[in-house]
């Protein structure tokens, strides 16, 4: 499955791979990512976090992790926030302009944010997947080992429609599903869907998150929830 | 920009084409489409849905429009429901498979939908796209022309920053923006967002719909919401 050249360059610095995907959009995949990543770091992990929304990178506005990146070795050196290591397609391309770039240019950068990105030594790194089950989940699995993926969903069961569509791509593309999160949860958009979903699929059901203003707030701002919580939500990161 | 093939075959046939896009995901272009497609069926316009989001089609779902559709000399029968002729990839896979394409296929796919369906007169065809600014964008606006597109985000930054995006890539495929519509506003994602995105890019500010448990909760049924409701909410669709 994974392309050995690229499995051996990473081979040693890079020793778990987490996907975080979803199938459906706006379900809270970057959310997660980003204080997962936070979390993990906050208890002492070498930790990266890779934004593979190659159409929608969010991740630089979320981590606040701004500027432009440095270049070593004819490599980029990825950027350094709360303890993190991060790269996305953010930092190469101007804010407000769109991709329109077709499949193929997609497979080309997923293998560059491995072969190009000077990564240092890390135990985790996280993978923000875009929605969809198309060219960038293909070439991350196609890439590079990949340790496991957690399905997030929301409650509701257009989103619970396209979790199992995410799960199912996983299973294809013979990567591990880890579980699933459930975000969101609450009265607008409902609970337990997370839950009954994680039994339907025979996968650990991970925990649930839910619907809190002040995470949209953390997001704005650019510095991860987790950071400056120490509640249940956090917790539950 | 169009292929001149596909054009005419749906010319006479499909007056307008709206697409409603934003770049980023979850933001409420499903549940946007479907209501904006029954309320002008309401007022009396021949209206087609077509949902061409390939890997998350949520169409068929969020109109209850179930079933399998029927053949007619080679051509796929719509569906039809609430008045409106619905098609969707959702009619042609099975419920939880995912389709792990490439872009190529995404191309393909998105052509057959016009070449391939037996469309019927339609004053108003509203086009559900998915996230992000590639091959589906690209595919519908060189295969037919668009009569304009509708811009759906959140209020809060990050789904600005890829609306924003959004915008751009229909600007370049020469599709004209038709302006902006805010959606989920209130005291979780916040307000205002999108009148000062429409301000910025110089189109129209079309309205807002706040965020209301009752609308997943019509998404969840499959009676979008305008059908039972005569509220602001349905005003504003
Ligand atoms: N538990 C939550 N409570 C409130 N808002 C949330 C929560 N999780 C995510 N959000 C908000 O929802 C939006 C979508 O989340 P995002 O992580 O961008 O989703 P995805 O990566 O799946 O597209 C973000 O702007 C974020 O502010
Ligand atoms: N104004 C609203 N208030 C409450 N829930 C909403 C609203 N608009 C959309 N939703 C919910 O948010 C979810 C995402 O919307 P959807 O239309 O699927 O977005 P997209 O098509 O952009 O991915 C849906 O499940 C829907 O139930």
């Amino acid at each position: 499955r994974p392309d050995s050249r690229i499995a051996d360059s990473i081979a040693g610095t890079i020793k778990n791979i987490i996907a975080v995907g979803s199938g459906k959009g706006g379900v809270g995949k970057s959310t997660v990512s980003v204080n997962i990543a936070c979390a993990l770091a906050k208890e002492g992990a070498l930790v990266g976090l890779l934004d593979c929304d190659i159409y929608g990178p969010n991740i630089p506005r979320m981590t606040g992790a701004a500027g432009l990146p440095l270049e070593r070795d004819e490599k980029i050196v990825p950027m350094e926030k709360h303890g993190i290591q991060i790269m996305s397609m953010g930092y190469l391309i101007p804010p407000n302009q769109a991709l329109v770039w077709r499949g193929p240019m997609i497979h080309s950068a997923v293998r560059q944010l491995f072969t190009d990105v000077a990564w240092r030594e890390i135990d985790y790194l996280i993978v923000d997947l875009p929605p969809g089950t198309g060219d960038a989940q293909m070439s991350l699995a196609q890439s590079v080992p990949v340790t496991g993926a957690i399905i997030v969903t929301m409650p509701q069961l257009v989103a619970l429609d396209d979790a199992r569509r995410g799960a199912d791509a996983f299973t294809r593309l013979s990567v591990p599903v880890l579980g699933i999160v459930e975000n969101m949860t609450g009265a607008v958009f409902g609970s337990g869907g997370g839950a009954s979903l994680a039994d339907e699929l025979a996968v650990p059901f991970i925990g649930s998150i839910e619907l809190e203003a002040g995470i949209t707030a953390s997001i704005n701002t650019g510095r991860p929830y987790v950071l400056d919580h120490d509640d249940g939500i956090s917790a539950a990161y």
